[in-house]
């Protein structure tokens, strides 16, 4: 099968540091029946053509400077070829995933699957559950693969790897130090 | 004299005047919030009622968009609210919330996803996440970013908080260190926002680096053209850059732009609390003002501002001087080895990794916003 996300890092929770708030820990196997979701990011048509309006759009010097386009007009311009929306709609229902819908640009589809199902259609991936106070996520510590077929019609899946993020521009009140220090 | 960055104090530094508030009726600006972060309408309308008296205001968010717990609100989504709706001052606001209704669902994805579906959205968006590039697929960045351009060509202003690690810093294979670059701050189609302290915190004076102002050069997507010449600048004159192995010097190079990040005050759950930092502190008060000039744009038919990047390269190059306040001093974080000695990229004249092209001025900023 083909790999479309190799470089991935799965971040497996690791043990908090002392004095610093828990982080994720892995708390099993989800049961086969567990339902999951997943989002099967299709390949976009007309990027080099909406990087050329972007660019004619948001320049002051550009005579279109300011003439957007509405979200029909960005749909019409990047929904995939009806080609990658069959094939992909095709792999779905060939294994029984049916509860499907899709966004206004069409290039996204969020499909919900029993977790049996979404191993079998993603060989290699195994969900897991993985809790952090309140919260719990389900996430696949190992890669995932697609039938060679789909390389050019598939971005990437989301939903299986990457953690709910972080706050990264923190907001935390600093330590007494470093306001004495200012 | 001061304790603290306050509404009026923000206003007071960037010379927002009292007649400097929304007036049109069809802007409006937006927040995202990720994990369970919740604000509380009552926190907006306590910390409205404390520090915003000089000026008008808004004292509820419009539209949540998304699923709101109902547990304790989050210092996080508080200081976003009240601070966007106090430089972008009586403006509709919405808040996206997307705490990951499904287990199994990507919380920011699931951000984008929503804008590929409505139709009629929020102007400027301001976003404070992010992760290490290196930890991300080539093919998830290319796609966001992608996203990104979508966003750009609907006219949609996207702001990112630049991160709190200054450069970051990463030990690659061999036991080298190298700086960090953080996705999407480093997307070429976001606007990403770094922060700066006062000189001297107790009075509204001139502002200096916060030393954890992200910023640096990304290793995935190459500098864009609009800030080529700007970055070679920078590149060329800078009396002291870090060794070459430690970043990309042909990449994005981010932040684009800065405020103020250090010691703010922050209502939530009904108390005020001091000394909260960040840029994303900075973000929402840029994307306020963002939203403000919308605002002036669209009341006289003009079209927003959408994409702010070129826009904003050319008016700081161009000798807009009074449009923004260059920061010139002081450095970032960056690795704790005998290299650099923990020390990143330093401001100096014009732009810099560190505070961009420095912070705004207001009145100087619309009136150069105004004339495209």
């Amino acid at each position: 099968g083909h790999a479309p996300e190799p470089d991935q890092l799965f971040r497996p929770p690791s043990p908090p540091p002392p004095q610093r708030a828990p982080g994720w820990t892995h708390s099993g196997r989800v049961d086969p029946r567990h339902g999951v979701q997943l989002t099967f990011a299709l390949r976009q048509r007309g990027a080099q053509r909406l990087a050329q309006i972007v660019d004619a759009v948001s320049d002051p010097r550009s005579p279109r400077y300011g003439q957007y386009l509405s979200l029909e007009q960005v749909r019409d311009l990047v929904q995939p070829s009806p080609t990658t929306l069959l094939t992909v709609l095709k792999w779905l229902q060939g294994h029984g995933v049916e509860n499907c819908q899709s966004v206004t640009t069409r290039d996204f589809v969020e499909c919900h699957m029993p977790a049996s199902t979404a191993e079998r259609l993603l060989p290699g991936a195994e969900f897991h559950r993985f809790v952090k106070g309140q919260q719990s996520t389900v996430r696949s510590p190992r890669p995932y693969t697609v039938p060679d077929e789909l390389a050019q019609h598939l971005d990437f899946v989301s939903g299986l790897h990457r953690f709910p993020p972080e706050r990264r521009g923190s907001s935390s009140t600093r330590d007494t130090k470093d306001v004495g220090s200012g | 004299f001061h304790l603290g960055v306050t509404p009026s104090i923000l206003r007071k530094r960037y010379n927002m005047t009292a007649g400097d508030v929304g007036v049109v009726a069809n802007n409006s600006q937006a927040c995202a919030q990720f994990l369970e972060q919740y604000f509380h309408q009552a926190d907006l309308a306590e910390f409205m009622q404390l520090f915003g008296s000089s000026f008008a205001h808004r004292s509820q968010v419009d539209r949540v968009v998304g699923h709101q717990g109902r547990g304790k609100a989050g210092l996080e989504a508080s200081l976003d609210v009240e601070y966007i709706m106090s430089t972008g001052a009586n403006i509709s606001t919405w808040v996206f919330s997307n705490s990951g209704r499904h287990e199994s669902q990507e919380p920011f994805l699931a951000w984008l996803l929503l804008l590929s579906n409505m139709s009629s959205l929020p102007w400027v968006h301001t976003v404070s996440y992010g992760d290490d590039e290196d930890s991300l697929s080539l093919a998830y960045m290319e796609r966001v970013n992608l996203e990104f351009m979508k966003a750009a060509a609907r006219g949609l202003t996207i702001l990112f908080a630049s991160g709190d690690d200054g450069a970051g810093c990463r030990r690659v294979p061999g036991g080298n260190h190298t700086f960090r670059p953080s996705f999407p701050a480093s997307s070429p189609y976001v606007t990403t926002v770094g922060g700066t302290s006062f000189k001297n915190p107790f009075l509204v004076t001139a502002e200096v680096t916060d030393y954890i102002s992200g910023g640096g050069f990304s290793n995935v997507f190459p500098m864009p053209q609009y800030q080529a010449a700007a970055v070679g600048r920078f590149l060329r004159s800078a009396p002291k850059l870090p060794p070459g192995s430690y970043f990309n010097r042909s990449g994005r190079a981010y932040p684009d732009v800065a405020a103020l990040s250090d010691n703010y005050w922050v209502v939530t759950n009904r108390v005020p609390l001091p000394w909260v930092s960040g840029t994303s502190a900075s973000t929402p008060v840029v994307g306020g003002m963002v939203a403000l000039i919308n605002d002036r744009r669209l009341g006289r038919g003009l079209p927003p501002l959408g994409f702010l990047n070129p826009a904003l390269y050319r008016l700081a190059g161009g000798g807009h001087s009074d449009a923004i306040y260059d920061v010139t001093h002081g450095c970032h974080l960056s690795c704790l080895d005998g290299t650099v000695q923990g020390q990143g990229f330093c401001a100096g004249p014009a732009w810099d990794p560190v505070t961009g092209w420095g912070t705004p001025n207001f009145p100087g900023l619309l009136r150069a916003l105004l004339a495209p």
